[in-house]
């Protein structure tokens, strides 16, 4: 089968979703910690939305990220 | 609600429209914005008033990219619109995306639709996690009074009833997987998934996917009526036929086949049949059996025609079973009724229904 291609840009589009709409903390907090915090931020945004809560960024869970929706976030204060 | 509860303190809400977009007539914003807030007052004692200089409670504008509140937009698609809690300052204001393309119907993002949605987090609503909810985060185009129930009970939940109520029409939240007496309006494979219509929506299980997904109907396919009765998918032909009263669609994967809708007659249904019930593709025949009420019909796919001897009565022909059915799928052998909130397994080969199970059971309920 073809080699898949290259996941960076789904990895940033899905972060920079998480942290907008998830809270997902930005800067440095070493490999281990960013791993964690996106993760937890995934299943956030997946039980949100009733998808499958894998935790990992699946074709599903793509799909409704770059689906157009509101600025506003999902979770916690918006001010 | 957002943290705390943030609400108008008064029930009299001021706005103020700051610029306008120039994809629509200046009336046709005006009009967009003052439905939009209808929308809320029909259902609480809120009153707008609106305000054409100084400061109001709600500001409205359109603008691009960053456009004074450290909150950029990105350009067309994507982010659409952003408002804010109620509060002093900002609090209320509300921003439109002006490389968005804004429409008063379908053909691009419609602004009452979104100003609706955006106006409710600025009387003090977050996102709902229900699909059919205009408080959904992601947009839908729909007609009618766009709030469901669970918008409703949110917003009264902040401001109360209103004391002179208008007549509306609410839509009904989406349907729990779970609940123990859901029925389904149409069942079909595509192309290796199996689709399930109910109400307004439709859920897609892929056979290596635990969690079923729920959508709006409308969502994936915009000219498909918000009410499937019946659907069945021909794998040999690659299409999904899907049926709505007296007319029916086709699908070629997820796109809609030119030439449709055609009335279900052209299968050679006589014109008293005004609706079908259920249908289904028997791989093993080249037979699609349609059932209406109490009979079924069988449709030779290789020849376009009904076969002779038709209709049959569903209890004589399939005992065990109920006499009407809901949906109908076909796996190995085994077809599978849907009737109210029970599933009949019924194999062709011993002529009789081997197992009963819950309707939801499919939905990993």
């Amino acid at each position: 089968v073809p080699l898949p291609p290259d996941n960076t840009d789904n990895y940033l589009l899905a972060e920079k979703y998480l942290r907008r709409f998830y809270g997902l903390p930005a800067g440095l907090q070493g490999r281990q910690g960013s791993a964690d915090a996106f993760q937890t931020s995934i299943k956030e945004m997946q039980k949100f939305f009733k998808l499958e809560v894998t935790g990992s960024l699946d074709d599903n869970t793509l799909e409704l990220m770059k689906q157009a929706r509101c600025g506003v976030p999902d979770i916690g204060e918006y001010n | 609600h957002f943290p705390r509860h943030l609400k108008w303190q008064s029930n009299t809400v001021t706005f103020r429209i700051l610029n306008y977009t120039p994809d629509l007539k200046k009336a046709d914003v005006d009009r967009a914005v003052r439905s939009a807030l209808n929308v809320w007052a029909d259902v609480t004692p809120l009153v707008f008033k609106k305000l054409y200089h100084g400061n109001a409670d709600i500001m409205i504008s359109f603008g691009s990219k960053e456009h004074g509140d450290y909150n950029p937009f990105d350009g067309p698609d994507g982010l659409l619109a952003h408002a804010y809690p109620p509060g002093q300052g900002i609090g209320g204001d509300t921003h439109f995306d002006e490389d968005e393309h804004w429409t008063k119907d379908s053909s691009a993002y419609n602004l009452f639709i979104v100003a609706a949605h955006e106006l409710g987090h600025a009387l003090g609503m977050s996102h709902s996690s229900d699909a059919g909810a205009l408080m959904y985060p992601v947009y839908s185009y729909a007609t009618g009074f766009p709030l469901a129930e669970d918008d409703i009970e949110g917003i009264q939940a902040l401001y109360g009833e209103n004391p002179n109520p208008r007549k509306v029409k609410p839509k009904p939240d989406a349907p729990n997987k779970c609940d123990p007496m859901l029925s389904f309006d149409a069942v079909t494979e595509l192309r290796g998934e199996t689709i399930i219509f109910k109400d307004r929506f439709y859920w897609r299980i892929h056979p290596q996917i635990v969690e079923p997904e729920q959508t709006l109907i409308k969502s994936t396919w915009p000219s498909i009526p918000n009410k499937v009765d019946a659907a069945y998918e021909n794998p040999e032909k690659d299409l999904v036929i899907i049926f709505s009263g007296i007319r029916m669609w086709a699908l070629n994967g997820y796109n809609l086949v030119d030439g449709y809708p055609k009335y279900i007659h052209k299968l050679g249904l006589p014109k008293s049949i005004r609706k079908i019930d259920a249908a289904v593709y028997i791989r093993d025949t080249g037979k699609t059996l349609f059932f209406t009420d109490e009979e079924y019909w069988s449709y030779d796919e290789a020849t376009g025609t009904m076969d002779s001897g038709y209709p049959r009565s569903i209890e004589t022909d399939f005992p065990g079973m109920d006499d009407e059915v809901d949906a109908a799928a076909y796996h190995y052998g085994y077809l599978y009724f849907f009737h109210e909130h029970m599933q009949y397994e019924y194999s062709y080969s011993s002529r009789k229904v081997l197992r009963i199970l819950r309707t939801n059971s499919i939905l990993n309920c």
